[in-house]
């Protein structure tokens, strides 16, 4: 029997909104340590690697570890059925060949139960290194989701270059080119707002901005968000997921391999 | 695309 209860569903919401544009299936592995899930887009260019820590949620029972293979648009599309106060409560028995998710509004006047079938999915699993990054550059999750948007307009790719004075995101294209430089911030009152830049060796590499505008559907998880970058290894774009009080209770990361510049 | 480079240069299977 798996049985998790979530008394802010609305994170469960925003985490499949995070996901489900850039995978289309994927299984949940149920475990003590919590819900995670790892998956390459179609292309094999990109990775999602989520945890939602089983200490999390507010009620939390994984007999024997379980993987549930989920249809990703049809598990979003049943989650927009639960209101963003829901509580939300997973359940899956042992063998089963469906999955059952309960909204639970917070006056308990209104319950609803939805079932989903499960998928059989033969899923391959990557080992990801442990990497020390040259650069790890911390921003506001809003202002990535923007520089993103923005150096669209331009281009396809988006060459981000690290040194120890900031970050500059550049895009080139038929039209023209921009820079969007970031500098360190000096002092900050709010930490959400604040630019760090973590720097070992400056680095400079090439992405696919397609594939970051897929990542930045994950900004409502979190007001900050980290890109770790060494050369020649896949960056790392990581949304933590905080509850309202700001504890931890997981997190979404990102992989995405670099290009070769011409 | 043939500048974008695929994960599995970078990650093996478990």
């Amino acid at each position: 029997m798996f049985e998790a209860r979530l008394v802010e569903g609305s994170l469960l919401k925003k985490v499949m909104e995070s996901i489900k544009d850039l995978l289309n299936e994927a299984s949940w592995d149920c475990s003590g340590n919590g819900m995670c899930l790892q998956a390459m887009d179609s292309s094999h260019v990109a990775l999602v690697s989520l945890m939602l820590k089983s200490d999390g949620f507010e009620n939390y029972r994984c007999d024997r570890s379980i993987s549930l293979g989920i249809n990703l648009a049809s598990m979003s599309k049943i989650l927009k059925c639960a209101s963003n106060d829901d509580i939300i409560t997973i359940r899956a028995e042992d063998d089963a060949d469906a999955i059952t998710f309960m909204f639970e509004s917070p006056k308990q006047d209104r319950v609803s139960d939805y079932e989903m079938k499960l998928m059989n999915l033969d899923t391959e699993h990557l080992g990801i290194p442990d990497t020390e990054y040259a650069c790890v550059i911390k921003m506001p999750s809003g202002e990535f989701s923007r520089i993103c948007r923005d150096l669209s307009v331009l281009g396809d790719s988006v060459i981000i270059c690290c040194t120890k004075d900031g970050v500059r995101f550049s895009a080139k294209g038929d039209l023209g080119n921009g820079n969007i430089k970031l500098a360190q911030s000096a002092n900050v009152d709010k930490e959400e707002e604040a630019v760090v830049v973590d720097m070992r060796e400056a680095v400079t590499l090439t992405f696919s901005l397609r594939y970051l505008n897929f990542f930045t559907k994950a900004a409502p998880l979190s007001s900050q968000v980290s890109l770790s970058m060494s050369e020649d290894v896949p960056l790392m774009v990581e949304y933590k997921i905080n509850d309202k009080e700001g504890d931890s209770k997981g997190y979404v990361r990102y992989y995405l391999a670099p290009k070769i510049e011409d | 695309d043939n500048n974008q480079t695929r994960l599995s240069k970078f990650f093996k299977s478990d």
